[in-house]
């Protein structure tokens, strides 16, 4: 994290704020509920507290305007710069500004910046913080689509801030749930959580965080799925991703949403059609198509679309073969061979996996193809196999990839 | 992919105004050598390149460029 030039701070705990006119693009209702929800990222970290006024002369003033707008920062139209605010002082200090030639809206969606995630960012410099360098933190310059139901603050953001200002008095006041789904999106899985509109009371259950990121060379980690993606691969567990790139030696590590916000986490399985340039991800009896960040409209789709019986739920393993264009499912100790040509299962499937794959003999979590071999995972252990003959060549460490 | 000349040139404007805007990149009006200004460019480049964890060349190079044109908050991300 930083902060401005001489940490420029609020010498006091209750910080007004006032909402000086609307964006057409959203509901009045909307934006004060984007706008609320950020300051309460702040508030639940610290002591300050935020009164909102609906007169005069306010710290923070926000408001949306197009091109010049009476300060020094002239925004730029449609993308580029989003927004900007000025860190505590008297005057223009803490004020907000929003470009209105945005498209804002109250979703993550791949057309529209989500108010809600550029005020937080923008408020953290209304309250002294500079921009931070660490991927995935609020204060990271650059707007990155993401998940907003349960979204909490990164702790690059929760340290900075607290450098200028300390924890919170109390036991932090947690966000309420009070407010209906901000995200209704029909690419939520049916068994989705559902979230009541009712107001309810602040409850001490703090929302379950996720499991910490295994170490990269943890002898025991296993994937739920991997796939290559325009030359790199991708290694999945849970939420988060481990990257590999033929042009860095390091592994760079991301989490699922701040690719594909909308997609669930916790793969079964992903493989990448490279001359469509299609990856599918597969989750219990669903599978996602995405190219790059876009997911393509249309999905999730049941499994059964691509020709599997309706008794099969989920798949553990899927690896397409670039060379004759097919596909292999794993399911159990029995495997699926799909033509990518026709979009249709082969005849003859399924097969035993160790009838074909010599040396295979059990249920396959996660399948690559690389460099003229395919690589089974199962459990902490990778089988790297001769593509053509089907031969079991040699096993390893499934982090072998990461230079352990 | 190969980049067409007339839109290297203008790669170069963009990413000299977003220098300006974002990483304090002053183009002494008086200086004569074209050289010395793509130097100093590059200097700021590498900084940018740093900041994003990007790999750390001083070239505009496609991967800088895209960074550049993601949509972001119009604070400098460093100040002199």
């Amino acid at each position: 994290y930083s902060t401005f030039p001489h940490s420029p701070k609020w010498k006091k705990e209750d910080v007004t704020y006032r909402i000086l006119n609307y964006t057409p693009d959203m509901l009045q209702a909307d934006v004060e509920e984007a706008i609320a929800r950020a300051f309460q990222l702040w508030s639940s970290v610290t002591p300050l507290r935020f009164t909102r006024l609906y007169g005069g002369q306010a710290d923070i003033m926000i408001s949306f305007a197009a091109g010049f707008h009476g300060d020094f920062y002239s925004f730029d139209g449609p993308g580029g710069t989003l927004a900007h605010a000025y860190p505590p002082s008297s005057g223009i200090g803490g004020d907000a500004h929003f470009d209105e030639d945005e498209n804002w809206t109250k979703f993550t969606t791949h057309s529209g910046f989500n108010l809600f995630l550029v005020a937080a960012h923008e408020l953290g410099h209304s309250l002294g913080l500079g921009h931070s360098n660490v991927f995935g933190a609020l204060m990271y310059p650059v707007y990155m689509a993401r998940d907003t139901r349960d979204y909490q603050l990164h702790q690059d953001d929760i340290d900075g801030i607290q450098a200028l200002y300390g924890p919170p008095r109390e036991s932090p006041v947690l966000p309420t749930k009070a407010f209906p789904p901000q995200e209704p999106t029909e690419l939520t899985t049916a068994e989705a959580p559902t979230e009541t509109s009712s107001r309810e009371e602040t409850t001490e259950n703090t929302p379950s965080k996720p499991p910490s990121r295994p170490e990269d060379c943890d002898p025991h980690l296993t994937f739920d799925a991997i796939t290559t993606l325009r030359g790199e691969i991708l290694f999945f567990k849970g939420s988060y991703v481990w990257r590999k790139s033929p042009y860095f030696s390091e592994i760079e590590h991301d989490t699922i949403s701040s690719f594909w916000p909308s997609l669930v986490a916790g793969f079964d399985a992903a493989y990448e059609v490279d001359k469509t340039d299609r990856v599918l991800f597969f989750k219990d009896n669903q599978y996602w198509a995405v190219s790059g960040y876009s997911i393509e409209s249309g999905f999730p789709k049941p499994i059964q679309n691509l020709g599997f019986p309706t008794n099969i739920r989920k798949i553990d393993a899927a690896v397409h073969d670039h060379n004759t264009k097919k596909t292999y499912f794993f399911v159990g100790n029995k495997y699926w061979s799909y033509n990518e040509n026709t979009k249709s299962m082969e005849r003859g499937y399924p097969r035993k996996i160790a009838a074909d794959f010599h040396g295979i003999g059990h249920t396959v979590d996660a399948a690559l193809q690389k460099n003229g071999y395919f690589y089974f995972f199962h459990g902490s252990n990778q089988y790297e196999v001769d593509i053509k003959r089907k031969k079991l060549i040699r096993t390893m460490k499934s982090n072998s990839w990461f230079n352990c | 992919f190969p980049v067409v000349p007339e839109k290297e040139k203008e790669d170069i404007q963009f990413a000299q105004k977003y220098l300006e805007n974002f990483y304090d990149f002053k183009e002494e009006k008086h200086s004569l050598f074209r050289a010395q200004k793509l130097d100093r460019m590059a200097d700021k480049i590498r900084e940018m390149q740093s900041f994003f964890g990007l790999e750390v060349t001083g070239q505009l190079n496609r991967k800088t460029l895209d960074m550049m044109k993601q949509p972001r908050c119009g604070i400098p991300d460093i100040r002199s």
